[in-house]
């Protein structure tokens, strides 16, 4: 802590008491590559929505108000995983894992949880799967690998060498 | 309850997820919303409404898609719902996981929901979760773009600190108007802007921009960089002041040994424009104040004209209306001999049956591409130029070459909202 503060402490960081879990280990990865499209969750229920009529399967309906119940009052618990269904560690799926989301992030490809991995997991990132998953479905496509577009070298373009256009400076 | 109600009101199918995306929205003009319960405590809320509202331009700018603020719709009728919120919130399923890793989430709905445990900053802000990027990022996913893992795109799913310049470049614009379609649309006029500047060391250099003009709107277009400007279009009056407000018919740059003259027209009349002082001229040399009568300034020359340009082969500033053209020579200052004639006797199609037949919307001489173009609505017919003659010597002078599209000519001239013009 620093000796003195400004007045109005606002040079004090207030330690924030929601902080991400930090995936350090094997079961963690796992549920990282699962969560975004990596591999698929072994036994996450299948809920699907029909075309002419929406209906849902009980558990849906269940697990929905349990929700909304649960974001009124139930604190955030941070030991026990939140759901209580166990990931099973298949070596070879979580290794092609792996090695989807190191060569999409532009790692070197081990299929091996390694540290320059476990730094990438951590990145600030956004929390949309990269197989998009359907709303409520918590199934990751057929295709395991991310479906995202892997640009391969397009058109090139001329690059700028005008002097900097006033816009940028405007925006 | 409001969540679920969304939920069940909307028959859903599972989509194809293909890899570029999918359109969510089949209408134009989108409407949004920063939610009163989910509010940012770490930035004001004119704040976060600002950075919503850049956000959704720079969609905008490179889309035909139109976004506009509606506070007071029902939320039923809001197309995209923003909020913040932490751990369980919003009702919505995915739980928010605290500082760090997951910063923000897109549902398929139209409901983006922001971690409020990061730190997210306003632009150039420094240090902490750019919100503009973010958000940014997340409208794509709710216009139906995935994760696009390419150096660059502005949908990569980690978040990148360090970028000079925010802006979408040209994969990611493609990305989009591959789901919503490229913009096209009329222009009233389009022109090279040609000007003396003095370099810091004190040389005179000719400078040329192009400029695009719809209505009361204008971009600049960067040839080199195949777009706009960013942050264009921008109001008439903040770059042209004195031009009429809500647009022009025609912009002429009379540049040759003798003369170095800028005219709009607009109506019967027109202005003259001091490019040195960036404003127009309140009169003439002979004392008459602008704006003066067309039939005066240009004997012979009827009004309002559809468009015209100056062709500097032959010190002539050609005028179209309707479907004649009355070349007008500038030394002389009169209508040359033989004119009016008809569109098709001066600018003869190259292929028959392939021609605009009159009511130009412009007539632009580009330095860029040392050519004429004939714009009217979404197409433009190039005019051949003295290199095709020498190669292909059956095209008639003044030949009009097969129409191609503005829009595969020159890119991403997008409209915005008329709420989003001014942020």
């Amino acid at each position: 802590e620093k000796l003195f503060h400004n007045r109005d402490h606002s040079d004090v960081q207030t330690l924030n008491s929601h902080q991400a879990e930090v995936i350090t280990d094997k079961y963690k990865a796992e549920l990282f590559l699962s969560r975004y499209g990596f591999m698929k969750p072994v036994n996450w229920e299948e809920i699907q929505f029909e075309d002419s009529h929406t209906s849902f399967s009980g558990d849906f309906l269940n697990d929905l108000q349990a929700t909304i119940q649960e974001g009124a009052s139930v604190p955030h618990s941070r030991d026990a995983p939140q759901d209580d269904y166990m990931i099973p560690t298949e070596s070879e799926a979580f290794a092609s894992a792996l090695k989807e989301f190191q060569k999409v992030s532009g790692l070197p490809v081990t299929g091996v949880f390694d540290e320059a991995t476990k730094v990438a997991m951590n990145k600030p990132r956004c929390g949309v799967p990269d197989t998009e998953i359907d709303l409520n479905t918590a199934v990751a496509a057929e295709n395991s690998s991310a479906s995202d577009i892997e640009n391969s070298p397009g058109d090139t373009y001329e690059t700028d060498s005008n002097n900097t256009s006033e816009a940028v400076r405007r925006r | 309850k409001r969540h679920l109600a969304a939920l069940v009101s909307k028959s859903r199918r599972k989509r194809d997820l293909g890899e570029t995306g999918y359109m969510a929205f089949s209408k134009k003009v989108l409407k949004w919303r920063l939610i009163g319960e989910g509010y940012s405590s770490q930035l004001t809320v004119e704040e976060q409404r600002y950075i919503f509202r850049l956000a959704f331009r720079m969609w905008s700018e490179v889309s035909p898609l139109e976004f506009v603020e509606d506070t007071r719709s029902p939320l039923e009728d809001i197309d995209i719902r923003l909020g913040f919120g932490t751990g369980r919130h919003l009702g919505c399923n995915q739980r928010f996981d605290g500082t760090g890793q997951e910063f923000a989430h897109a549902w398929f709905l139209g409901d983006i929901h922001f971690d409020d445990d990061e730190h997210f900053t306003a632009p150039n802000a420094g240090s902490g979760i750019s919100l503009l990027k973010v958000a940014v990022h997340e409208i794509g996913h709710v216009l139906g773009l995935p994760h696009i893992y390419r150096p660059g795109s502005i949908m990569q799913p980690s978040y990148l600190p360090h970028e000079s310049v925010f802006e979408m470049d040209w994969m990611d614009r493609k990305a989009i108007q591959h789901l919503y379609g490229g913009c096209k649309g009329r222009f009233n006029t389009v022109f090279d802007w040609i000007r003396r500047e003095k370099t810091p060391y004190g040389e005179v250099v000719i400078r040329f921009n192009t400029y695009f003009m719809r209505d009361g709107w204008y971009w600049l277009y960067e040839n080199r960089n195949n777009r706009t400007r960013y942050g264009d279009p921008v109001a008439l009056q903040i770059g042209w002041r004195g031009v009429p407000l809500d647009g022009v018919d025609a912009c002429v740059h009379v540049w040759s040994r003798k003369r170095d003259a800028v005219y709009f027209f607009r109506g019967t009349q027109f202005w003259r424009y001091d490019s040195e002082n960036d404003g127009v001229f309140t009169q003439d040399p002979e004392g008459h104040r602008y704006p003066r009568l067309i039939s005066e300034g240009f004997p012979g020359v009827p009004s309002p004209i559809d468009t015209a340009f100056y062709d500097r082969r032959d010190s002539h500033i050609y005028f179209f209306k309707n479907r004649l053209v009355y070349a007008f020579d500038v030394e002389a200052n009169s209508l040359a001999r033989g004119f009016p004639k008809n569109i098709r006797d001066v600018f003869p199609p190259v292929v028959s049956g392939d021609h605009p037949d009159g009511n130009i919307d412009a007539a632009y001489f580009s330095y860029t591409h040392n050519a004429i173009f004939l714009l009217k609505g979404a197409r433009f017919w190039q005019v051949v130029g003295s290199r095709d003659r020498w190669r292909w010597l059956f095209l008639p002078r003044n030949g009009l070459l097969p129409h191609k599209e503005v829009d595969q000519h020159w890119f991403d001239i997008c409209n915005v909202h008329p709420t989003a013009l001014k942020l």
